[in-house]
């Protein structure tokens, strides 16, 4: 049984690839099989784990435009349990040519539909919404969104859940969500009240986790390595850790 | 004689529609004339004045996608000199629908030929290198390329020289860039790592002057004002302000 969970924001900067690369790491120390694959042209997932996207040839675009398989495209990272499907800077012809092919929005969730070797696929959308975030939106059991507690971001949740009902309605009846908060710094005024703001808004919607701001997680991505696996013991560490215990007890419970 | 400028990078949340704000406040301030022009699908510079995007009927993606005259859908802001067209979720169809016509890289060159009564025309580009951005440098004097001192950053800026070559090689000879580092944490070692790398990779590609993290911006964006007006005596209206005088000498010694 293979879960999929798409993490997503229109909104730009709000540790969608941070969450990506801790929360696999944190479900592969948990003894988890992970795919990770990297959906936007920035390259940013596949640069956080090393890989120089400069230097990919095969990448997720081939698997989406040209039908290539998309085993032969992933690749190991180096830490166990966390395989790679990386993306290069091809990925920016999809928003352009995937909305060109019959029922283009199911195109990923046909190459996640056969047998997978894997837990969790989790899937790293770039800011946009897009034919590459509807593919990702249609392919998943949820959508994980990151927000920052910040005034843009908060605003920006109302066209990702109208989004949400649209692929609800057309091709994912089921598609779940949960809110996440990071980069919050607790002494900030603003993040307080925004954070109240986004409790009493989604309720049961907004994940207990809460991610702070933590700058061990910027030399993570330098290192490219997951936080969990870089600096076991930081507390952005153990709060994704938190992340992955919560959203496993929340699958359970569905 | 209008300047336009073209406030872009593919990273997400890097302060691009913060700086588009605060330098279209500091230059009205400063008596210019400045129009100030919304291209991303979230809205947040519209929103950042003060103006719900869900109730704007005519925005931007009228005058790109159904030749709307663009002065017919500015509206004034409330501050003197400072005018905007807004945006909508209408332009979430600009990515898609633009580039079925005929030279659509030109259309907002076209537009902006006319004789603008404004001095400056500052242009607030989506997270991504589509045809939206596409067509905000081909109509551009410079780019303003807002980069927050991070890895992830740092590292995009790299496929934004190639856009720009790109777009110097087919559009627009002349189009130059600036760089700008963007929320800036003085005590934290990758900040001032980054920096200096940026100021031996970029040399005079690179500004001077340098935006700090202040909280009193994200209070401005609530309040719906540019920081210079918000609260003229912060940190951060002082260095937008320093950022309008830098830009200001850098267009007389072209
Ligand atoms: N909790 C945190 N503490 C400190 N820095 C963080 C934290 N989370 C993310 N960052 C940093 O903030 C920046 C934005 O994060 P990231 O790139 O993961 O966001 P994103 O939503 O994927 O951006 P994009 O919209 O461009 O894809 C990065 O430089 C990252 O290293
Ligand atoms: N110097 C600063 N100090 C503190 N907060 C800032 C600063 N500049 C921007 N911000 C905040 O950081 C967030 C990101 O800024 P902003 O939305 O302007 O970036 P952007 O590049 O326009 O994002 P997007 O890629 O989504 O369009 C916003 O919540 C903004 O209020
Ligand atoms: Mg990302
Ligand atoms: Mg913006």
């Amino acid at each position: 049984m293979t879960t999929i969970i798409a993490i997503t924001n229109e909104k730009g900067g709000v540790a969608k690839t941070t969450t990506t690369l801790a929360l696999g790491g944190a479900l592969a120390e948990a003894n988890h099989e992970v795919l990770l694959i990297d959906l936007d042209p920035q390259a940013n997932l596949t640069l956080g784990l090393g890989v120089p996207p400069a230097k990919v040839r095969r990448s997720i675009a081939d698997v989406l435009l040209n039908s290539a398989n998309l085993l032969s495209v992933s690749r190991e990272t180096g830490i166990a349990g966390l395989d790679i499907v990386p993306s290069n800077a091809e990925m920016s012809m999809a928003e352009r040519f995937l909305p060109v092919r019959q029922n283009y929005e199911h195109i990923l969730k046909g190459v996640l539909s056969g047998p997978l070797n894997y837990e969790y696929v989790l899937l790293d959308c770039p800011p946009s919404l897009g034919a590459v975030t509807f593919n990702a939106l249609t392919a998943a059991d949820f959508a994980l969104i990151p927000t920052q507690p910040e005034y843009f971001s908060a605003h920006g949740l109302r066209s990702l859940m109208g989004a949400i009902r649209k692929v609800r309605a057309q091709n994912n009846p089921d598609l779940a969500y949960y809110i996440l908060i990071t980069m919050m710094d607790r002494r900030n005024r603003i993040h307080r009240a925004l954070k109240e703001q986004l409790q009493s808004t989604f309720g049961e919607g907004l994940l207990e986790t809460i991610i702070e701001i933590d700058t061990k997680l910027r030399e993570s991505t330098i290192a490219g390595t997951p936080i969990t696996h870089y600096n076991p013991q930081s507390r952005s560490a153990q709060q994704y850790r938190a992340l992955a215990e919560e959203i496993l007890r929340n699958a359970q419970a569905e």
